[in-house]
């Protein structure tokens, strides 16, 4: 059987709202190394890793690799009956078509159970491989979201330019054009709030809004946001899942015809 | 014009 524990259930809580606008159904993948999934948007333009490793959970049981096809948009709702300081456990017995989401209050005096059907999804999945990024950039995650939802009121692109003086987000479209640049910083007394570039040779990419706005739904799970970018490849938007893993995005880029 | 690229153009399907 399957049964993985979290008492820091919001973490899962807030792992599906950084999926559900992007995904509607994904395979969960259990192992004993823990818990992934994979899986392409309806349109094939970006790519979602998820990866849960079992020593963050606070008991990880999984006697065979196990599977588990859902309807995102279902195990979402269910997850919204959690509340913030829930346990949540997540349990399937092999071979099952059934899985059982477990909600335990703090003080244990409320106990609430989700029983969800499975699906049989069969979905291939991408090899994706190990890149040495021309430039990687580490912002605050509330930094990125407002400059991705302001730019895209002018226009359906973003064009992410990385140079040693710092990043530049432009976007150009009937009303105007929008540029916005972030130097380095100095220093912060808050690491979390640090803008920092790491570039071997400098690179500029354009972007659809529309997809980097929907990642920015992960910004409730981590105060910082790394951007990893080389020319003429796929944009990696990642952030991490406390000390347990990490979302990570892939979005092409728009390339001149 | 740039058109949008697919994400299965970059990487190959295990």
């Amino acid at each position: 059987m399957f049964e993985a524990r979290l008492v820091q259930g919001n973490l899962l809580k807030k792992v599906l709202e950084s999926l559900k606008d992007l995904l509607t159904e994904a395979s969960w993948d259990c192992a004993d190394t823990g818990i992934q999934l994979q899986a392409m948007d309806n349109s094939h333009v970006s790519l979602v890793s998820v990866q849960l490793r079992a020593d963050g959970f606070d008991k990880f049981r999984c006697d065979r690799q196990l599977s588990m096809g859902m309807n995102l948009t279902s195990m979402s709702k269910i997850l919204r009956c959690a509340a913030n300081d829930d346990i949540i456990t997540i349990k399937a017995q092999d071979q099952a078509d059934n899985v059982t989401f477990v909600f335990e209050s703090p003080n244990q005096e409320k106990v609430a159970d989700y029983e969800m059907k499975l699906m049989n999804l069969d979905q291939e999945h991408l090899g994706i491989p190990e890149t040495d990024y021309a430039a990687v950039i580490k912002l605050p995650a509330a930094e990125f979201q407002r400059i991705i939802k302001d730019l895209s009121q002018f226009g359906e692109s973003v064009v992410i330019s990385c140079t040693k003086e710092g990043v530049k987000f432009s976007a150009a479209g009937d009303i105007g054009v929008g540029n916005i640049k972030l130097a380095q910083t100095a220093s912060v007394d808050k690491e979390e709030e640090a803008v920092t570039i790491e570039m071997q040779e400098p690179v500029t990419l354009t972007f659809a809004c529309r997809y980097l706005n929907m990642f920015t739904k992960a910004t409730c799970l981590a105060p910082q946001v790394t951007l990893s970018m080389s020319p003429e490849v796929p944009l990696v938007v990642e952030y991490k899942i406390g000390d347990m893993g990490h979302v990570r995005y892939y979005l092409a880029p728009k390339i001149e015809d | 014009t740039k058109s949008q690229r697919s994400i299965d153009t970059f990487f190959k399907r295990k």
